[in-house]
């Protein structure tokens, strides 16, 4: 996360990381329900090389290559309350494609369901499109400024970014921005997601009923904080129905 | 000299016609046509010798049993008869007719010419002997006629009466209403009818007659027509006729037959009675505690059965093994087939665990019979119920913890998403 402050530890409780047997963090995501979390699909393939661009299933990550730890708050060293669990499956998006970053979105179920606490409880999903000219917070343990690691989960609050003038921003680097995707930051730069955060959340507040859900996935972006180079999300209300169907949940 | 005559129609006339008949000659006409019919005798023209009463010349018509007339002369007067034009019929399916003329025949009568034909008889409309006519229904044909009967009836080998099929009577209810044939219209003749009372041994049958009871009889002999009769095991009862009925009769038996025998005449209204089995008396019940017996009676006997229930939220427990009800039936010994069973109290049971919940007992002593009631909740504040329930939980009389709006189900726990213990302290700016 660039120019974010370190979260309250308690805040975030829903962000799930994934990391490595070797406890080394390579995304985040968001756990939903009591025993899946969502995050980015192309967190779960490898990189693909450029000349053969479509993903074959010997690309993907099975689910012993990864576990998904609640309850963080530190990156690296161990947390009191974090729990350790083993995946289950992993669904990909049927139309994520990785050239692109469409609907890049996956959903991992667990192996066991983790104990809820004041330190790790569900996001909710959204019940409606999101409104002009909300603020969301994105939480993860991505990169920094020159490529430095933080030591805790950092998080930035930033305005939702009106889809075409995010179209706009990228359409001279031929980049497409979807009706499944959806931009935030600021125009001038700063705050922002980056590597390393990819899947983690992006929530913001409902009012009215006092509960935070979920609108966005860390997805992609132009380098990371750049001048019109907003972050850019996967629209979660855009998929909700895939999301319900593959997990059988509801709020 | 003697004519036989057998055709269906015939001429008579006297010897010589038309010229006048010979003196001192005597013929014989045997006229004989088929059963169901009989003659029919006119004559065209008659010329004899009048005399007192007929003593010189007459033409003489009689059957086997009677004279039908005796005509001479050449018209009727106080003495004597003449046909005219009357015709002669005869009762039967014979006539006679002798012509006679004496020594004398000076006046040159020319005697007679008659003719005759085969009619036939209408049994239906002239059969007066009761004992010879058609019991229910009579049908008149040309040359004879027979006999038919009302539906359910079946013509007797004599052609004549009517009986009934009532011989394979079989009644095996604990009571019942027995009748004569078509009671109370007068029975069927000619009938034979049989009725057996069967129950299962350890029933007594008694039979008690109602009503009218009408069978025919003789004043002097013993029930010589229709009579019935009872007959249980080696005992007998009747026979029995006339008017007056037989008093109660207890066969102390579970099977009993009733024979009823009608002859070929008279018509008797019959009878009708109602029996009634009874058995050994059993001893009275005592409904369990929580529960009753049905049918409540002051007294039960043989095959008697009642239902054992309970009230609600109880359960009948024979053998250590519940059930809704418990059946049981007084013995032919009078004796109960099973005792009495036990009422008990509706058990849920243990409430099954809820995930990311827990069950509470709103009693000290933690009851899980009927009617108690638990209470689900979420682990709160990560679970909150799904569904809009208090998550109250009542033991039901099926033994069941039931809830008012999820019934049987469980409720279930879905995590609280999106609200964290922790808020963010207020940074917005």
């Amino acid at each position: 996360i660039i120019n974010g402050r370190p979260a309250q530890r308690g805040t975030t409780p829903w962000i799930a990381m994934l990391s490595h047997p070797n406890r080394l963090p390579f995304c985040g995501g968001s756990l939903v329900g009591s025993n899946w979390v969502v995050t980015a699909a192309h967190c779960l393939h490898q990189s693909l090389d450029s000349e053969d661009s479509s993903l074959h299933d010997s690309d993907l990550l099975s689910p012993s290559d990864f576990q998904i730890i609640m309850g963080k708050h530190w990156r690296v060293r161990s947390d009191e309350n974090e729990q350790q669990l083993s995946v289950k499956h992993i669904f990909l998006h049927p139309q994520y494609d990785p050239n692109t970053f469409e609907n890049d979105l996956a959903l991992v179920e667990l192996a066991e369901s983790p104990v809820l606490n004041d330190f790790v409880m569900p996001i909710c999903l959204p019940e409606g499109p999101l409104h002009e000219g909300a603020v969301v917070i994105v939480s993860g343990w991505g990169k920094q400024f020159f490529q430095r690691f933080p030591e805790t989960l950092m998080e930035i609050e930033i305005p939702i970014v009106d889809h075409d003038i995010c179209q706009k921003a990228y359409a001279p680097l031929k980049k497409k921005v979807t009706r499944d995707m959806i931009c935030a930051g600021e125009k001038e730069g700063g705050k922002d997601a980056c590597s390393g955060d990819s899947g983690g959340p992006m929530v913001t507040l409902d009012i009215e009923k006092g509960q935070w859900y979920l609108v966005g996935t860390v997805s992609w972006g132009e380098d990371c904080g750049k001048k019109d180079r907003y972050g850019v999300y996967s629209y979660i209300y855009h998929n909700k129905d895939w999301i319900v169907r593959v997990t059988g949940m509801r709020n | 000299h003697a004519v036989e005559l057998n055709d269906m129609f015939g001429q008579i006339q006297s010897p010589g016609y038309p010229d006048s008949y010979p003196s001192d000659s005597e013929v014989t006409w045997n006229i004989t046509v088929p059963e169901g019919f009989r003659i029919k005798l006119y004559f065209m023209h008659f010329n004899l010798e009048s005399s007192y009463l007929c003593e010189y010349d007459y033409v003489k018509v009689e059957t086997e049993y009677q004279v039908l007339a005796t005509f001479c002369g050449q018209e009727t007067t106080d003495t004597e008869q003449t046909p005219g034009q009357e015709v002669v019929l005869s009762p039967g399916s014979f006539m006679s007719i002798t012509f006679r003329s004496d020594f004398s025949n000076e006046e040159r009568f020319t005697g007679f010419d008659a003719h005759y034909m085969a009619v036939d008889v209408d049994e239906c409309t002239e059969r007066e002997d009761e004992e010879l006519s058609c019991d229910h229904y009579c049908h008149n044909y040309i040359g004879g006629y027979y006999c038919s009967c009302r539906f359910g009836y079946i013509l007797h080998t004599d052609n004549r009466t009517c009986r009934v099929e009532c011989s394979d009577n079989l009644f095996t209810q604990r009571t019942g209403v027995i009748t004569s044939p078509d009671f109370p219209n007068p029975y069927p003749k000619s009938s034979e009818c049989f009725y057996t009372i069967q129950l299962e041994e350890g029933f007594m049958v008694s039979l008690q007659f109602e009503d009218v009871f009408d069978i025919e009889d003789h004043p002097e002999v013993t029930c010589p027509y229709d009579y019935i009769k009872i007959k249980a095991g080696p005992k007998v009862w009747g026979p029995f006729c006339g008017e007056k009925a037989p008093e109660q009769i207890n066969t102390q038996s579970h099977s009993v037959q009733i024979m009823f025998h009608s002859d070929n005449s008279g018509e008797n209204q019959g009878w009708r009675l109602s029996y009634r089995a009874t058995g050994n008396e059993c001893p009275e019940l005592q409904p369990p505690i929580h529960g009753k017996i049905e049918p409540s009676q002051a007294k039960y006997s043989f095959k008697d059965q009642v239902l054992i229930s309970c009230d609600t939220g109880y359960k009948v427990l024979k053998d250590d093994v519940e059930m809704d009800t418990f059946q049981i039936e007084c013995l032919k010994d009078g004796t109960w087939s099973n005792k009495i069973p036990t009422c008990k109290i509706a058990d849920c049971g243990a409430p099954a665990e809820l995930e990311h919940g827990l069950v509470t007992f709103p009693t000290r002593n933690k009851l899980t019979t009927y009617k108690s009631e638990i209470r689900y909740s979420c682990q709160q504040p990560y679970y909150k119920m799904l569904h809009n329930t208090t998550g109250v939980y009542t033991c039901s009389a099926q033994g069941v913890w039931m809830n008012e709006v999820l019934g049987r189900s469980r409720p279930t726990c879905l995590p609280v998403c999106g609200i964290p213990k922790f808020s963010r302290k207020l940074i917005a700016r």
